[in-house]
């Protein structure tokens, strides 16, 4: 781990007094190599080491009796800075009822499955959601969220495969106002980020339901691709926030750092598992040992 | 004086950027640059050009090397057991593998052994649909082990040449469901001796360095002997195959390359490696 890496680096300065700056650079190269291998993205791990280089470069890390506890120190406390520590990440459902929500994102990232933790964590605290199967595509998708809506006890707008998911998603407006549901929780198909029909059709649907809340669900491992998704997503959508999934595996996570350098928009909420109450709040510290190892 | 070739530092960090970028990963990319500076005499080693083209043709090479073909004749029913962590496109992969075997003349059967993901029967189903082959399923909830253990009864029962069982998604991190996949996995066996004859990990190209973990862990737990690397379509390049090839051995078989039921192609160790650099 990184504390042990950076033993061996300072350990052949015992004994050889002063620190220097070449010091320095070695335990900086030895935090690339670990922000690299925690799949941050190869540029975002360039801007940050050169970020962090000018304060570990400091006086007060040179004169230092325990140099590697300052760096380590540094490097965590700008990166928990940059992953959010101190930003409020809550969801914003302050709307005229019903507020809609919707979730975006890859194939697979793990959106339907989120939509319905959504749900439950909303019904628990006393809200009254509609959960709103716009994937037409994906074979199965409606019975799926129907499925989980079922297991949750939600009711799950009635939508089929031929439709139009904007003519859904104001369909199930409608719907929600008439039989008093205070949020919409938008299910879309998962699309890829160049597939400029596809994300225009989360524009339309943007533009019509004027979602709350815009949340990119992005898969905790995610490798070095994550900037250009997050980027594209958020480039032609303006998200409200992230929600990184499946991070009950053992993956580092860097994904979440690049996504945040790239988009600069919160990371909300957590999947920690395949179970419907597995959804937790972001914790930036948290994020940013893990990616440290 | 001794002419070690060294790929001098600006190159070097360029390459670094497309390997890195690619996620090749930093082991496998310092190794790869090992291996050319091997090859480079030190004059050799200055020309940017034939440092890509060697190193272009040293990954090749790394590829080629695990590359085997699936036998498809090799038992009747041949029984492929599809596995992977959630969401990386088994179960589509499954439905565009039933096409492509039928419109070869096999008789295909599929197994819906997901018995745990809310519709993930349905799913399957709508793609045995898709390619007219049957699907053996049983209601959400069922013990998956009676799931494999049917659809390998019924495989031989119906003269199938190749049963694909479908499995639910899971992180190689939860041991239970690892243990759960070695019973199916015995169970199979059990009713059809040398079965599953192929089991195949499918990973999704966006994923990182966890894919190499992912290879090891699920290749401990139940022999895994082919990969497949889907969601090629988009811009991630699913390097880790060549990480996967260096230290696992394991060859990729197929390429998913969209949602579609043609959407896959046999692996192509040269395609591959062009469209990384590109
Ligand atoms: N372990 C784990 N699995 C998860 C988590 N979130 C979702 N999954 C699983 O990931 C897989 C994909 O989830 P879906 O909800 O179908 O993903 P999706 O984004 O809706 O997929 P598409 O609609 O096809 O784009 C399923 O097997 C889920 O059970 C999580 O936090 N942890
Ligand atoms: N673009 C693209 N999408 C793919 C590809 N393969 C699968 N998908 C999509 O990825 C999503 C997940 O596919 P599934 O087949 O449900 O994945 P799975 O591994 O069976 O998921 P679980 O059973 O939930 O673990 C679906 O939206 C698929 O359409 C591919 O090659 N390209
Ligand atoms: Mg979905
Ligand atoms: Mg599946």
């Amino acid at each position: 781990n990184l504390t042990e890496k950076f033993d061996t680096v300072f350990k052949k300065l015992r004994g050889r007094g002063r620190l220097s700056e070449e010091n320095i650079k070695d335990a900086l190269r030895e935090v690339r190599l670990v922000l690299l291998e925690a799949d941050v993205n190869f540029r975002v791990v360039k801007d940050f080491i050169a970020a962090v280089r000018d304060r570990a470069l400091g006086q007060d890390v040179l004169k230092s009796l325990t140099p590697a506890q300052q760096v380590i120190k540094i490097v965590r406390e700008e990166l928990a800075r940059l992953m959010g520590e101190g930003e409020a990440n809550t969801l914003d459902l302050a709307a005229r009822p019903p507020v809609p929500v919707m979730l975006c994102g890859l194939q697979g990232a793990g959106k339907t499955t989120t939509c319905g933790k959504l749900a439950l964590s909303l019904r628990r605290q006393k809200r009254n959601p509609l959960l709103v199967p716009a994937d037409i595509y994906r074979p199965a998708a409606i019975e799926q969220l129907k499925t989980v809506g079922r297991q949750i006890n939600v009711e799950v707008f009635d939508s089929q495969p031929g439709q139009d998911p904007v003519k859904i998603c104001e369909a199930a407006r409608a719907y929600a106002e008439l039989n008093g549901f205070d949020t919409l929780i938008l299910d879309t198909a998962g699309r890829l980020h160049i597939d400029s029909e596809l994300m225009q059709e989360l524009v339309r649907i943007r533009d019509s339901l004027e979602p709350r809340e815009i949340l990119f669900v992005a898969d905790a491992m995610t490798g070095q691709d994550a900037v250009n998704v997050a980027e594209s997503f958020n480039q032609v959508l303006d998200i409200s926030g992230v929600i990184l999934t499946k991070l009950d595996g053992d993956a580092r996570g860097g994904a979440a750092l690049s996504i945040r350098a790239v988009t600069g928009k919160p990371i909300k909420l957590v999947g920690m598992g395949e179970k419907l109450d597995a959804l937790e709040v972001f914790h930036p510290d948290r994020m940013a040992q893990r990616i440290l190892g | 004086l001794s002419g070690h070739a060294r790929v001098d530092d600006d190159l070097l960090e360029e390459l670094e950027e497309v390997l890195i970028t690619a996620d090749l990963g930093m082991q496998t990319t310092r190794q790869l640059v090992a291996a050319v500076e091997e090859r480079l005499g030190r004059s050799e080693a200055a020309d940017p050009q034939l440092v890509r083209q060697v190193l272009k043709q040293e990954m090749i090479s790394r590829l080629t090397e695990v590359d085997s073909p699936l036998d498809l004749e090799q038992a009747s029913p041949l029984v492929i057991m599809v596995v992977g962590v959630n969401g990386v496109g088994k179960t589509t992969t499954i439905g565009k593998l039933a096409r492509l075997w039928t419109s070869r003349g096999k008789k295909v059967v599929l197994g819906a052994g997901d018995t745990f993901r809310a519709a993930a029967a349905e799913q399957l189903a709508i793609w045995g649909e898709r390619a007219g082959v049957d699907v053996i399923r049983h209601a959400e909830g069922a013990d998956p082990g009676a799931v494999a253990f049917d659809a390998a009864r019924a495989a031989v029962a119906r003269k199938a040449d190749i049963l694909l069982l479908d499995t639910a998604g899971r992180l190689h991190t939860k041991a239970n469901l690892m243990e759960e996949l070695k019973k199916i996995r015995r169970i199979l066996e059990r009713e059809i001796p040398g079965a599953p004859h192929e089991t195949l990990l499918v990973l999704d190209a966006t994923t990182g360095q966890n894919a190499l973990i992912q290879a090891r862990l699920f290749k401990e737990a139940v022999e895994v002997n082919g990969l497949v690397l889907t969601k090629l379509d988009g811009t991630a390049r699913g390097g880790i195959i060549v990480a996967i090839a260096n230290d696992l051995g394991l060859p990729v078989r197929f390429v998913g390359i969209g949602e579609g039921a043609d959407d896959l192609r046999p692996f192509d160790p040269e395609m591959f490696v062009r469209a990384l650099f590109e």
